[in-house]
């Protein structure tokens, strides 16, 4: 564990916890995409199935265990407690597109054969794609609200904090494992434009205006 | 090395 990997990881944290506050407390899933919340229960389910095989520690278990259940929540809330506030019109990508050629991909191009390693490719790629249907919707609604902007800074730099990990980690222990890398960057680089618009953006303070 | 046998990132 370093530190990068560590704050990488409250980040991760803190933007889960942050949507799921943030639909909780306004009673309201207005302007999130429910597509990339189901996308993201998918991908933590697909990657933390070795929960049932393997122990590494308390810290891996214990945020395993609580990525899976706020993220399982958070669909709950948006598609049941709070059905009547979401809005589907604007949620409209084709997750087909994203989860089909990422399953097939998880197939051709894998570190190994197995059905726990298949469906942990499957989960690495498809976490790189997963947000496209926010940010479409986004786009699509032209705004996003304050607080959705700050769930997806956390959630971006999460990953590019991951990426510094695996720099660090070869540098220090020569491990890496270059589908991860490859995903992370394609996932970081997804993210680019928001923080653009992010920072550039955060003095107004205003609700965030995206390029339609 | 490559990718380690056991995966101990989240």
């Amino acid at each position: 564990m370093n530190i990068f990997r560590l704050t990488g990881d409250l980040s991760h944290l803190a933007a889960i916890i942050i949507l799921l506050l943030k639909i909780w407390k306004t009673r309201s899933c207005a302007g999130i995409s429910g597509k990339s919340q189901v996308l993201f229960a998918l991908v933590f389910t697909t990657r933390y199935l070795d929960l049932l095989t393997s122990f590494i520690s308390l810290y891996n278990t214990t945020m395993k265990i609580i990525y899976i259940g706020c993220a399982y929540a958070t669909v709950y809330l948006i598609y049941m407690k709070f059905k009547a506030t979401y809005d589907g019109n604007h949620d409209t990508f084709r997750v087909e597109f994203l989860v089909v050629p990422v399953g097939g991909l998880a197939f051709l191009v894998n570190h190994d054969f197995s059905p726990l390693e298949i469906l942990w490719t499957f989960s690495i790629y498809l976490e790189s794609v997963a947000i496209l249907p926010q940010l479409f919707m986004i786009s699509k609604t032209g705004e996003a609200e304050t607080i959705t902007t700050h769930y997806l800074f956390f959630l971006g730099l999460y990953r590019a904090l991951y990426l510094i990990n695996w720099i660090w980690r070869f540098y220090f222990e020569g491990f890496f494992d270059m589908i991860a890398i490859v995903a992370g960057v394609v996932q970081t680089i997804l993210y680019c434009d928001f923080f653009y618009l992010y920072v550039t953006k955060g003095e107004s303070g205003s609700n965030k205006i995206n390029p339609a | 090395t490559t990718a380690k046998e056991v995966k101990d990132e989240l």
